[in-house]
């Protein structure tokens, strides 16, 4: 759904 | 080479159920302090994360760090052939593509063997630094997933809601809506089934109920679990395996209409 904010958003790649 | 025994081989197939549906393929890292886990759900909506530290296992030999990629559903499948009251020891050598799980009956009258084929994982983790969260709630494990399954037969979402008054579950959908308010209790027999709120400020947050219940197949690992929201963050529902560690799922909000 559009609305769903993903976890990439919150929490950096390493 | 690796080699780590596990008396109560019935968490490995706990943790298996817990985790399976909501990720296929993983890495499994095992270090001198223990086995642990970090993955995604296709959809990068919600995360689990698995610690098994080395003291709760009986005999635990890493010589070297190693990831180990499985295939979940395969891994299951391995692991269901184990009896709830077998020790479970998973083997493998430097360099192997493989991994044996071993399983011994309790009066060491049957033992078995499965080798399961590794495979190559991109390995990509999340960094989760330490947080405070605005509100974290400790209710009976049960309890909660019974929640869950109540309110996703009303709708696809969940409002959680923090207040001085409680925890409030709140579903809304066709047929009409529902609020289910859980108050602190701490006046119970044992305290797993106390319900403890540490509140710094009130939250309110909407989750998919669709990951919430995956996240309940973890009920049988804690009589308890812990909810910790804060606005800004994912949540995170954390189930404590006892002397051993913890599994904890991260999941996105889903932004407020």
């Amino acid at each position: 759904a559009e609305n769903q904010k993903s976890l990439t958003a919150y929490f950096d790649w390493y | 080479m690796l080699e780590l025994r596990l008396v109560q081989g019935s968490l490995l197939k706990k943790v298996l159920e817990a985790i399976k549906d909501l990720v296929n393929d993983a890495n499994f890292d095992c270090s001198a302090t223990g086995f642990s886990l970090q993955a995604m759900d296709s959809s990068h909506v919600a995360l689990v994360a698995l610690l098994l530290r080395n003291e709760g296992f009986e005999h635990y030999r890493c010589d070297r760090n190693i990831s180990m990629g499985m295939n979940l559903g395969n891994m299951n499948k391995m692991l269901k052939c184990a009896g709830n009251d077998d020790i479970i020891t998973l083997k493998a050598d430097d360099g192997s593509d493989t991994v044996t799980f071993m399983f011994e009956s309790p009066n060491q009258d049957k033992i078995a063997d499965f080798e399961m084929k590794l495979m190559d994982i991109d390995s990509e983790h999340l960094g989760i630094p330490e947080a405070e969260y605005h509100a974290i709630v400790r209710m009976p494990s049960a309890e909660f997933a019974r929640i869950c399954k109540d309110l996703s037969s009303i709708g696809d979402t969940v409002v959680i809601s923090v207040t001085k008054e409680g925890v409030k579950f709140s579903t809304k959908g066709d047929i009409g809506t529902a609020n289910i308010v859980c108050r602190q209790n701490t006046t119970v027999d044992k305290p797993e089934e106390a319900t403890v709120i540490e509140m710094k400020e009130p939250v309110s947050l909407t989750f998919a109920l669709r990951y919430m219940n995956s996240f309940a197949k973890a009920t049988p690992l804690s009589h308890t679990v812990t909810i910790s929201l804060s606005s800004e963050l994912p949540v995170v529902v954390e189930y404590k395996i006892e002397d051993m560690g913890y599994v904890r799922f991260y999941l996105a909000p889903k932004i407020e209409e």
